[in-house]
């Protein structure tokens, strides 16, 4: 009983915006039900690949673009949800891809594809239409030949190549028992189509997208039909500290959001990675244990949270909050952060080191403390330079070398071709770390500017609050 | 604040999440500038959508219509050198100075508090009991020098770091006070000279609190700010 939507999938509060404005979408239709009669209408179009569903008025709008197409941009809506093709916007291929309408354009090898449009260097019988999707240059599959979509390329001693694109099904791996998994898989193990989850029907269910929504959202994989439990995804194989294959770059690049790598002694980002045995609030209160329903109750049980570790009474992050946390022993508490467990470092590894400020610096390190590239001092972007190599000479502001022409005294600097970030200290370590000048001993004299003033404190203390 | 009382610290600042709660406090250092603790934040790169600075009222949870409040989006966060757990908040428009909205000074460079220097901390965070948590709390801690800190730290406390010395009974900063000042009274201006950060426990008593050392920062803030 599979639903016309089963081959969208929906952005919640998105609009999808064509910035030619000499094209125009197609015009609003009002007489619709539901977003699922939308799909109705808009599955068997070919021209069709997306549709906007206006969730206050229960219009829709037919799209014959998606996100993938040029000129167009994705935009917060608070009016509208926009559905794709999920064959548009899918990044692997679902048996033998012949659905494929994906924008991938070269081969296995690296070569680009010619367009289906063309006759040179191949000359080949296709003729691109709306049907079979021959669009532009991109791998497609219209002989349905097994090895999935395919193209001709442009190099003439080359003429046709599979562009290997993965099978969804190979494509996905999950994380413990993957409760983060985010991808797009909907199939279950023996190949049966799963109910999305927006729909109550063939199955009723608790569980309302609505409840854990966030800002984009995809379709989440419907109910499992297969008994044996959560489908064809297969689990990760535990990483080995080969950082080629880190859990970070096997995650990340397949739908997964990125997996913390566990620490002990500090937490990175939210902490949801801490696996330390801090066991009392920041206030020092001691925490409760998490298999422990008193003095609060609570529905983080271990035994429902296998990948979060929820072991004695720890300071965890099972729930994505800004740090580590626990419920506390106090009645009267329920739950507090553990913000007393030290945040880690996340700097790169530095590759030299230099003396006093690093005013002397001369080496060639050219890569700011969290990895980022350093813009050449002669240049003028992405940043304006205040120093340059003829403004300060005597700093010998060579190519992007770490320098320190401004004598700060956190060490040598660099502008960094993040737009986002102006300047950053590189990657580098004092290598006189002992023999530091202690800012101890001298006193300085006090010089201040126009500023901390304020109305007489103390008669306001003593006069009663609003 | 632990042990505190309901005051006025027009410099002090509450940081407010994507749901309008208060997770932090700040120091306003220039007008479009909020010093605060590296703590507060889970990467030096999070999109900052949604966030806020609040300032120009006493209370935890104001009115909208509040007279005098101020609230104003964050554009950017620059982090502090390593080691320093600061970070240097840039708003998207300058606030408006009033009575109620003021800027601290900022401490010479490598300056040092001098022992015995009787200095206030801020904060809307929790007070376990002994505060009104309606309201901002503020409450007067001294300084210590860092030798004697040590005695007690044993050591563990860095030149980049400041003491105040720990009374008989529970006066403190505590959660959700992290990144507000320490302000010193130095030749009629106040001077924040320390920012709170997490220590181990809360205003334990008779334990000297820690705090990062604004003066030797102060270069690095004024080059943030400048470029």
């Amino acid at each position: 009983q599979r639903s016309p939507l089963n081959d969208f999938q929906v952005l919640r509060g998105t609009e999808l915006q064509h910035l030619l404005h000499t094209v125009v979408p197609g015009p609003w239709q009002e007489d619709v039900a539901d977003a699922e009669e939308c799909a109705g209408r808009c599955g068997p179009l070919l021209d069709c690949r997306a549709f906007h569903y206006n969730v206050s008025s229960h219009g829709c709008q037919l799209l014959p673009w998606t996100q993938n197409s040029p000129h167009t941009r994705l935009q917060r809506s608070g009016r509208c949800d926009l559905f794709q093709k999920k064959d548009y916007i899918r990044t692997c291929i679902m048996d033998n891809g012949v659905r494929y309408r994906g924008t991938i354009a070269t081969t296995t090898s690296g070569l680009p594809c010619q367009g289906w449009s063309h006759k040179f260097p191949n000359d080949h019988k296709y003729t691109p239409t709306l049907r079979n999707g021959l669009e532009e240059n991109f791998c497609r599959n219209p002989d349905g030949d097994p090895g999935g979509p395919w193209c001709y390329t442009t190099d003439p001693a080359v003429r046709f190549q599979s562009c290997g694109i993965k099978s969804c099904r190979e494509a996905a791996c999950i994380w413990c028992n993957g409760e983060d998994y985010r991808g797009a898989v909907d199939r279950t193990e023996s190949g049966r189509e799963c109910q999305r989850w927006d729909l109550q029907r063939p199955h009723q269910h608790p569980f309302e997208p609505g409840k854990y929504v966030k800002v984009w959202t995809t379709t989440i994989a419907g109910i499992l039909t297969a008994p044996s439990g959560p489908g064809a995804i297969p689990r990760t194989r535990r990483w080995r500290g080969n950082s080629a294959t880190s859990p970070a770059a096997v995650g990340r690049s397949q739908a997964q959001p990125r997996h913390e790598v566990t620490t002990l002694n500090c937490f990175r980002g939210k902490g949801e990675g801490y696996r330390g045995t801090a066991n009392t609030t920041t206030a020092g209160v001691p925490c409760q244990r998490w298999d422990a329903q008193s003095p609060h109750q609570h529905r983080f049980a271990p035994e429902k949270y296998e990948c979060k570790d929820l072991r004695e009474n720890f300071c965890r992050n099972p729930d994505g909050s800004e740090a580590p946390w626990c419920f506390t022993s106090r009645p009267g508490m329920r739950m507090a952060f553990c913000y007393q467990i030290r945040r880690c470092a996340d700097d790169v590894r530095t590759e030299d080191c230099y003396h006093g400020a690093g005013e002397q610096y001369r080496g060639t390190v050219s890569k700011t403390r969290k990895g980022v590239q350093c813009q050449h001092w002669s240049a003028q972007t992405p940043h304006r330079p205040q120093f340059t190599p003829t403004s300060a000479p005597h700093s010998q502001l060579e190519e992007n070398f770490c320098r320190n022409p401004d004598r700060d005294s956190h060490g040598p600097w660099c502008y960094t071709m993040d737009p986002g970030t102006p300047f950053d200290y590189c990657a580098l370590q004092r290598c006189d770390r002992d023999h530091q000048a202690s800012i101890l001993d001298p006193p300085d004299q006090v010089l201040f500017e126009k500023c901390g003033k304020r109305v007489d404190r103390l008669d306001q203390h003593r006069s009663k609050l609003r | 604040v632990v042990g505190g009382q309901p005051g006025n610290s027009p410099w002090t600042v509450s940081l407010r999440n994507r749901q309008g709660q208060h997770f932090c406090g700040g120091s306003l250092v220039k007008e479009q500038w909020v010093l605060t603790a590296r703590q507060c934040f889970s990467s030096c790169h999070m999109p900052l959508t949604g966030y806020e600075v609040w300032l120009g009222t006493l209370f935890q949870d104001p009115q909208p219509e509040e007279p005098g409040l101020q609230r104003v989006p964050v554009a950017k966060m620059v982090c502090g050198p390593s080691g320093s757990q600061l970070v240097l908040l840039k708003l998207e428009r300058s606030v408006t100075l009033n009575q109620r909205v003021a800027l601290i000074c900022l401490p010479p460079e490598r300056y040092v508090v001098p022992p015995g220097t009787q200095c206030e901390i801020a904060g809307w965070g929790e007070s376990k009991g002994t505060g009104d948590g309606t309201v901002l709390n503020v409450a007067l801690l001294n300084v210590i020098s860092n030798r004697e800190c040590n005695i007690k730290h044993r050591g563990r406390v860095r030149e980049s770091e400041m003491c105040t010395k720990g009374l008989l009974a529970p006066v403190g900063a505590c959660e959700g006070d992290y990144g507000g000042p320490l302000a010193c009274f130095t030749h009629d201006c106040w001077v924040l000279e320390g920012i709170i950060i997490p220590n181990r426990v809360c205003a334990r008593p008779r334990w000297p609190a820690v705090f990062m050392r604004v003066s030797v920062f102060v270069d690095w803030i004024h080059k943030v700010m400048r470029l």
